[in-house]
């Protein structure tokens, strides 16, 4: 199977493909599109060898059909039906950013402990924590996005698997514990902060 | 000097030092440690020596110690001044975030190309984008948060880095093409939904 490494990686492969596509080039070599990416032609093909077999000796990768096929690979080609849990600060910019609904990713509810405050703020429908089981009995969800704060994200979790949910996007900064059987994928932006003063540090002390 | 891959684990170690100081637990041994944070009591050992000698054989890890030992590391025993570019929705979600600051991360300025708007939902100081160069001439500007769309992304990032800013956090789908002594990191929410329709696409497939 191929490790999560360069699965991390295909995003980045699927936006300079769509970028390529937008500026009508039809074809690239491994080594244009290393030199484009700050990767090297090696790293490339071995990236896209574990994938299946897409470039073509001396002639380069097709712009529209790798792209197509990393699209295929990151499972876009589908739709996914999300709920979303805390429509505070972060849960608003995603609801309200709309680069996900092309994507095929729909946020077609929120839920919330104040969800009046919620429904003045968005269009999507919102409801308050009772609502959350039958919700899910009667809809189809594929990913729950958790953006509630930190303590009361271990409890909503089990109750968001326990009612059948499969998939979790977890914005609150705590490691869920939950069955094998989930997959769940913590956001950290602050570690992203972390990095900046950790370098910003490193360079005041050369 | 140390990997980035050892640095990107430094915040899960200070998250899960802050908590047990919180709970009052004084030392941790290495294998208890990682039974908590799911990784090996090697790779603890490994991660924590490559930035010094901080545990004792047999003894363990003195809790509040090394938290500031890592806080220290992480730059984060320093305060940094910010200025948020893009007062949107992913900018008032950071602006209103009181977390950063307790890290010593202030964001003291919104620039934006409509600072009315900005200004009626955030306390923070909002200002256009002409007022940009001379703030960072008469303040103090450690790191700009860019939040601004894709297509305005390089042009803003130029005029900062030229009014003499030295570290983005930048939020916008693009690789910013910046001078070899700026510190860039890129924020990308985006690729971690990815990563859950990658793997439910696979999850799928078997
Ligand atoms: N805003 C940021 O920049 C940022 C950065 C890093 C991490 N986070 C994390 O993301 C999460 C969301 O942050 P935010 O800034 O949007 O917070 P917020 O306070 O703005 O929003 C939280 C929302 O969750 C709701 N809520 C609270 N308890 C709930 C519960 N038990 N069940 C359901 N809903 C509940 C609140 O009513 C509110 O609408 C937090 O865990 C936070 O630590 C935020
Ligand atoms: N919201 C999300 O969930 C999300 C997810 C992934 C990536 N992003 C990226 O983050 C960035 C911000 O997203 P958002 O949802 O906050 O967008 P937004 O449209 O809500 O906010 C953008 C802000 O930037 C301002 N602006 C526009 N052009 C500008 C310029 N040239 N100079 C200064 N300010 C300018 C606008 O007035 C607005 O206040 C975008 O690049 C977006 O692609 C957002």
């Amino acid at each position: 199977n191929v490790s999560m490494t360069v699965v991390r990686r295909l995003p980045k492969y699927y936006q300079y493909l769509k970028d390529l596509e937008d500026r009508g080039v039809e074809k690239i070599s491994s080594k244009e599109l290393a030199s484009l990416m700050g990767l090297t032609a090696s790293q490339i093909r071995q990236d896209l060898n574990s994938f299946g077999a897409y470039g073509q000796q001396g002639y380069g990768y097709r712009v529209l059909e790798l792209k197509e096929a990393i699209k295929q690979i990151l499972g876009l080609s589908a739709t996914y039906d999300c709920i979303l849990i805390g429509g505070g600060n972060i849960g608003q910019a995603l609801a309200k950013y709309n680069h996900y609904r092309k994507d095929g990713i729909l946020i077609n509810a929120i839920f919330d402990v104040d969800p009046e405050e919620v429904a003045r703020k968005t269009d999507i429908a919102a409801y308050g924590m009772d609502g959350l089981e039958d919700y899910v009995a009667n809809n189809s969800v594929d990913i729950c996005i958790l953006a509630i704060p930190r303590e009361a994200a271990q409890n909503v979790a089990d109750r968001v698997v326990k009612a059948g949910v499969r998939a979790i996007l977890n914005f609150a900064p705590i490691d869920l514990d939950l069955p094998e059987n989930v997959i769940v994928n913590n956001v950290s932006i602050t570690d992203n902060f972390y990095t900046l003063t950790y370098l910003l540090a490193e360079d005041a002390m050369l």
